[in-house]
């Protein structure tokens, strides 16, 4: 599972 | 951000831009499928719930909003404003088809079991099939206005860039997102023939795509 990555992406 | 992700946002934008104005100026939606438009503004809603709880960049933000207004704008247009040349006869693929295992995959699917996290993963499924009622529709009517394959030459673009994107990220950063990069690859892989009709067909010069 990915670690919380802050979504940056559109 | 990279080069990668900014021209495949570009890139999204135009296609949406040329969509817009295909319909807002022409003031038809002949040969669009509405279903796919539907889908689209389903994306964008599921995916940017984050839009006023987490600040990431004012570019961020002005580009979800736009996405936002600009595919709620047309499908406005299609089903009120020019609903009378919305070809509904020809837009008749089974939506239900991609909602139901989609909406299923994202409960299985994803990285967090939370409500956000669980829309956004569905947002990222059903973008990659959401094209699939409008190349469905060309295929049934046998050809498509120049204009509709160049949106469709930028729509399937911009997720392909992203993949270049996902490669330079993996390489630079490590960041890797597997869910975003797979369903990105699928998504990519439906455009392969369009790709491949536009070059050999529209940009050759012809008026409009006609189907073999």
């Amino acid at each position: 599972k990915l670690n919380e990555k802050k979504k940056d992406e559109l | 951000m990279n080069v990668f992700r900014l021209l495949g946002d570009v890139s999204h934008l135009v296609a949406i831009i040329i969509l817009f104005l295909k319909i807002f100026r022409s003031k038809s939606c002949a040969g669009i499928s509405g279903k796919s438009q539907v889908l689209f503004a389903l994306v964008f809603t599921t995916r940017y719930l984050d839009l006023f709880t987490s600040f990431i960049s004012i570019y961020n933000t002005v580009m979800k909003v736009v996405f936002l207004v600009l595919s709620y704008a047309t499908v406005y247009l299609i089903y009120l404003r020019f609903r009378s040349s919305y070809d509904s006869e020809s837009d008749t693929f089974r939506v239900e088809f991609l909602l139901v295992p989609v909406a299923g995959l994202s409960f299985l699917e994803n990285y967090d079991f939370t409500p956000i996290e669980i829309l956004w993963t569905f947002s990222i499924y059903l973008e990659s099939v959401a094209i699939l009622p409008q190349l469905f529709m060309i295929t049934k009517t046998g050809e498509a206005e120049s204009i509709t394959t160049h949106y469709l030459f930028f729509l399937g673009l911009y997720r392909a860039l992203y993949l270049a994107n996902w490669v330079w990220r993996y390489h630079t950063e490590g960041f890797f997102d597997q869910i975003a990069v797979v369903s990105g690859v699928v998504q990519t892989i439906f455009y392969c023939d369009f790709f491949y009709l536009y070059v050999t067909k529209v940009l050759k010069g012809n008026s409009k795509l006609t189907l073999p």
